[in-house]
């Protein structure tokens, strides 16, 4: 977050509009592995009591003490023999996210150095509920658990829950705790922003999908570390964050594919556990075909490790120095050891660059189309989440078998994007304290910045676009859902009775026109529709917008980069008060999609000059 | 095959909350899952009540206790609890 904040554009002081006093009685819960009560993100100092309409509690454990910065804790893991019960984070990861959307501004950040600057959360003066739900005993957070936290956040009056958790696959909302749980707080009028998943870049691989929750993709920013290894006849770059100086020295070079007598050639260029010859790796740089098993070569007494990766657009941190090369690097390493009779190289300390490139879409992050309800766009925003240093937990090490402790370090992940979206929402809210969730939801999406179509499906990708928050604060227009809207929408989906009360949790029966209603039709900011390949097709999405802007105005709509035929009916109305309603039509079509280009899809913007509301238009083909 | 003696954590949820003042949820939650177990002393069973802002809660139970209770009236869905993962 040293670097984060300032790259969306929420600069920290005075350099961004602030509304104090409601900052400051904003409270956000966050569900994760707990907080470290110690960090300096979380001190009080300068916090008044909590706000008024706080009913919860501090039931951390008697080790945990809250303060007026951390108002409350739960914990909700199960009682583990000879395990400390406390809300205390034992992961790290808890007290990152946390930081991230709310954590205080400290100066003088860094990871052994690197990325120095000023840790902040997007609304550094509010308040931060912590329900523990997630710890290493269990290998995760159970959903009684999640269940039980969003039965007491909505009870105790958060303003808006982040949740960096998920399943492995997207599920049918009558299985999806975390959109049972959001579904209650949106009718109480609390956003759950939602991480969107990691199993990126394969397609529909986004693990949340329902309407009500707000789904965020990753993306990285314009700082980036990379990791040099100089070679004994030149140099390549990789990425790792590496903090370890080793002075430029260089050491012998040995493949892990040759410096194994117990394991085949393909196990030891792995680096497999138990391949590895100390004799022959010992205070030697070990290549290893992959990141995965790097810390082999470092029990076997290397001084570093150069490997392939995958995944070259995140920096990892390593407990020793790593450098991480996409393959062709990587290939040009084992060209030339394989040329050399003495290579020789060196693994430099981690530098930051400039990334000019930035936003690109994280590789990891999850995409659609939505697994689970075809005709809704998931992910519906993208923040960043790559490399970012924040709060962490000091008795938990940075990385698998690290000897360091920190009070910041290095994530990556859609974990980390969501507390970013999280941050904006509530820093809409101290402006907008009467939005509903689909407003602010709205209000981030419409503003959204587009992102560079570097995949080729920018959509599914990054959904509206780059979260813009100071542009969020005024978007003109909104498209507002309220609960009785997303209880039509389940009708549509043929959730009824049983079914349609185990999401809303009321007995209610579908009206004949909410049992007909599409889900397509239901007042999202971004409109997508699913269609049968090769064939001819005509969607109409209707929409309603409210006006949250000034009064006597009047918006135009316009398509662009489309390849498709759209038609806005209107394309123009007048609005002469605010809160007035007008509702439109947007009807695609097309000759059919395939032969290599199975989506397609523009972007409709309304404008009156001042603001753009701009909505994401995505056709793809069935399968 | 499962044996029907193996117990897990099930989510029993039970939608909204009833309007009325007089309800108590965890007496109603106590009499429903002594009544699906055979069990007056529910305590080893019931793992957490969802009690706030929405009815419910989680206890150990066997496959055969499941399908009864999902059979109980007020009982909108029975589901076992998994393990998410922090991304």
């Amino acid at each position: 977050t040293t670097a984060s904040w300032d790259f969306v554009g929420l600069k920290k002081g005075k350099r961004a509009k602030r509304n104090p006093s409601i900052e400051s009685d904003t409270i956000i819960g966050v569900m994760d592995s707990g907080i470290n009560p110690l960090s300096d993100s979380f001190s009080d100092k300068g916090f008044g009591p909590p706000p008024k309409k706080w009913k919860g509690v501090c039931q951390g454990s008697k080790h945990f003490s809250c303060n007026n910065k951390v108002i409350g804790a739960r914990n909700y893991t199960p009682r583990i023999k000879g395990v400390p019960h406390s809300a205390i984070d034992n992961m790290g990861h808890g007290s990152h996210t946390a930081s991230t959307a709310a954590g205080n501004a400290v100066k003088d950040v860094s990871f052994y150095g690197l990325a120095n600057g000023t840790a902040r959360g997007g609304v550094p003066a509010a308040r931060i509920a912590v329900y523990k739900v997630c710890d290493p005993c269990i290998k995760g957070c159970t959903t009684d658990g999640i269940l039980s936290a969003f039965d007491d956040a909505i009870g105790d009056n958060v303003d808006l829950i982040t949740i960096s958790i998920g399943d492995d696959k997207g599920l049918p909302f009558h299985e999806d705790t975390i959109a049972i749980g959001a579904f209650h707080a949106m009718a109480k009028g609390i956003l759950t922003v939602n991480a969107a998943g990691n199993s990126g870049p394969e397609l529909s691989t986004v693990t949340s999908v329902a309407p009500w929750i707000f789904t965020v993709g990753a993306s990285n920013t314009n700082r980036a570390f990379v990791t040099k290894a100089v070679l004994g006849d030149g140099k390549t770059v990789g990425r790792s964050v590496n903090s370890f100086d080793l002075k430029g020295t260089k050491y012998p070079v040995v493949y892990g594919k040759t410096a194994s007598s117990n394991c085949d050639a393909a196990s030891a260029a792995f680096c497999s556990p138990g391949c590895l010859d100390r004799k022959l790796v010992s205070g030697k740089i070990v290549l290893c075909d992959s990141v995965q098993n790097v810390e082999e070569a470092k029990y076997m007494g290397a001084v570093a490790s150069i490997a392939r990766s995958r995944r070259t657009d995140t920096a990892l941190v390593f407990s020793f120095p790593v450098t991480a090369l996409s393959g062709p690097a990587y290939d040009v390493v084992l060209s030339y050891i394989n040329s050399t009779k003495n290579p020789i190289a060196a693994v430099l300390k981690s530098e930051t660059i400039f990334n000019q490139k930035a936003p690109v879409i994280a590789s990891y992050s999850s995409r659609g189309p939505n697994p689970i309800i075809p005709d809704i766009l998931k992910p519906d925003i993208t923040a960043p989440g790559t490399e970012i240093i924040a709060a962490y937990s000091p008795s938990v090490p940075p990385s698998i078998a690290d000897t360091r402790h920190l009070k910041y370090s290095i994530l990556s992940g859609t974990s980390m994007s969501c507390p970013h979206v999280a941050g904006v929402a509530a820093y809409i809210k101290t402006f907008h304290p009467r939005w509903s969730p689909s407003m602010i939801q709205s209000a981030i999406m419409t503003t959204a910045w587009p992102v560079n179509a570097s995949t080729l499906m920018p959509e599914f990708a990054s959904g509206a676009g780059h979260v813009n928050p100071l542009a969020a604060v005024h978007p003109g227009l909104v498209y507002e859902a309220s609960k009785s809207d997303y209880i039509a929408f389940l009708c549509g989906l043929n959730y009824t009775g049983k079914n349609l009360r185990l999401i809303s949790g009321e007995s209610r029966t579908c009206t004949k026109a909410q049992s007909k209603s599409l889900p397509r039709n239901l007042n999202y900011p971004s409109m997508t529709a699913q269609v049968p390949a090769t064939k001819p097709f005509k969607v109409t999405f209707r929409r309603t917008v409210t006006n949250v802007g000034t009064s006597n105005t009047t918006y135009k709509a316009k398509v662009v980069g489309s390849k498709l035929n759209v038609e806005v009916i209107p394309d123009e109305f007048s609005l002469k008060s605010k809160h007035e309603k007008k509702s439109f039509t947007v009807t695609v079509s097309g000759k059919g999609l395939g032969g290599g280009e199975l989506v397609a899809s523009s972007q409709l913007i309304w404008s009156d000059g001042f603001h753009f509301v701009r909505s994401p238009i995505v056709v793809y083909a069935a399968n | 095959a499962k044996n029907d003696q193996d117990k897990q954590v099930y989510i029993v949820y039970m939608g909204a909350l009833p309007a009325r003042v007089d309800y108590m949820p965890m007496s109603h939650h106590t009499s429903i899952l002594q009544e699906a177990t055979g069990e007056s002393s529910i305590e080893s069973r019931l793992v957490r009540n969802y009690k706030r802002s929405f009815n419910g809660f989680a206890a150990w139970l066997t496959e055969s206790e499941r399908q009864i209770l999902a059979n109980t009236e007020d009982v909108v869905s029975v589901f076992p609890s998994k393990t998410l993962k922090l991304q």
